[in-house]
């Protein structure tokens, strides 16, 4: 079966859809099948794929708006890169969370995608800033959550509300829902507040030990590669940005 | 009167939380009366400035979702430094979306602060990553926006969508918004993509030059100080990170 990973933190500018973009790229180096699903209402990981959405093409706003629902495989879009597939966004998104307000089980839209999880050996979600109804439909559809973290004072403290969210979200929508792991990001050894937030966030006992142990580093190059429209994997295989994402990759492959 | 500038970008982490609390700090020098009102359910600004909320102490949440309109002087809490003021936030505020949806003019609950303008020089105000309900309740308060941009390619692109609805907004809610600038933010004069996402930003036409000529340059300070909840002007006056703060609040006061 198909692991669906929700990449989820309502801080902003975490590292969510570049873990999306990257971890994803990274896995189909090992021969992996991977599909993301953009849910973010600015699309960066639609652009950052270089993906342009054409008029009347499906997005994830068709697929979680229309009345009757649509076969989900029919937004899959392929991207330059074998293995790696793409549900893309359009600013469209911004329009669902009213539209969908009136609606009965609102937040199980994203569900709708569930009959495409046997197709692929991954599928990433990248879920917008926020706590809303979008978010709430990437939790009810996934089955694993990764909580990239700033080692950043800010973003360390907006864990206690996602942490009781995620709470809420196994008792009321989706009992399944596993925690894969905290990833540290912009990590830079040489300054005290990186250094210290990620000492907490290794010893917090609430994640069970579950952090990964590399962090990804702070590293220029992933902003080029995103501004190169490519995964920083297949952008610059020797840079920090590769290294780290590789890793990650292998570690939730089980093989570090 | 009393300026009121709303600090947005829906692009998460682009330092619109850094920006209120520093530039808000930074003014004070000037003997400026500063309000800074945080409209963001993560608390950042409150939480930058080692704010505690209270049981019962009213928030930006009850002044905007109660059925009969406080006094929201009553909402004004002092902060550490003289001349500095804040309203703060709390995660209830998380609430307030779903619950106004089917007010009437639901958009207009934050101008009920509009009795505070002539008790301060400034009032600046703290929006979420999103193009949602509680930012345009933001847009219909403020009369100037200032726009916090990383020299990042996520985060330029995410602008056409903000223009457009400042367009919007100038149309149907509030006319005499104006554009104060753009900021452009975590620049690094060493790397290629922050040199050319700040060419980029320097030559757009659409902003018709309202660009800050003093790019905040990327300061670990800046986040250093945001773990010891001070604004960094006041936790270390010589770091890159004041005195960029320092020279916008002198270009935004006009001395240069
Ligand atoms: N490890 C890193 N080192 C340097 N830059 C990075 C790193 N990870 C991400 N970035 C850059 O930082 C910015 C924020 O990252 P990203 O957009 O992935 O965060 P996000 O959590 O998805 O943001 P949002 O909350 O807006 O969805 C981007 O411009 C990206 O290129
Ligand atoms: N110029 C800078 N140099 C280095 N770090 C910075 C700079 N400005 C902000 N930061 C840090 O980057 C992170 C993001 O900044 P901030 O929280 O102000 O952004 P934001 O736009 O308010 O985020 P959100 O979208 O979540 O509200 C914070 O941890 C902050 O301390
Ligand atoms: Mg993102
Ligand atoms: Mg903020």
């Amino acid at each position: 079966d198909s692991r669906i990973i929700a990449v989820v933190n309502e801080k902003g500018g975490v590292g969510k859809t570049t873990t999306v973009v990257n971890l994803a790229a990274a896995l189909t180096q090992w021969d992996k099948k991977v599909l993301i699903v953009d849910v973010d209402p600015q699309f960066n990981a639609t652009r950052n794929l270089g993906i342009v959405v054409e008029e009347g093409q499906p997005t994830t706003y068709e697929l979680i708006t229309a009345k009757k629902p649509l076969n989900p495989a029919k937004a899959v879009c392929e991207t330059p890169w074998s293995g790696l597939f793409i549900i893309p966004a359009s600013s469209d998104l911004a329009g669902a969370e009213v539209e969908l307000v009136n609606e009965i089980a609102r937040e199980n839209r994203l569900k709708r995608l569930k009959p495409l999880a046997d197709d692929y050996d991954f599928i990433f979600v990248d879920a917008p800033p926020s706590l809303s109804l979008l978010t709430v439909n990437v939790f009810a559809f996934a089955n694993e959550v990764l909580i990239p973290c700033q080692t950043q004072p800010h973003a360390y403290a907006a864990l206690d509300d996602l942490l009781e969210t995620l709470d809420l979200v196994r008792e009321e929508i989706n009992p399944d829902l596993n925690l894969l792991g905290v990833l540290p990001t912009f990590y830079d050894p040489r300054t005290r507040v990186s250094r210290a937030v990620m000492e907490s966030i290794s010893q917090d006992q609430r994640f069970n030990g579950k952090v990964f142990p590399t962090p990804i580093r702070a590293n220029t190059t992933i902003a080029e590669s995103a501004m190169h429209q490519k995964p920083v994997v297949f952008f610059a295989r020797s840079s920090f940005g590769a290294m780290d994402y590789n890793s990650l990759a292998q570690h939730i492959l089980g093989q570090i």
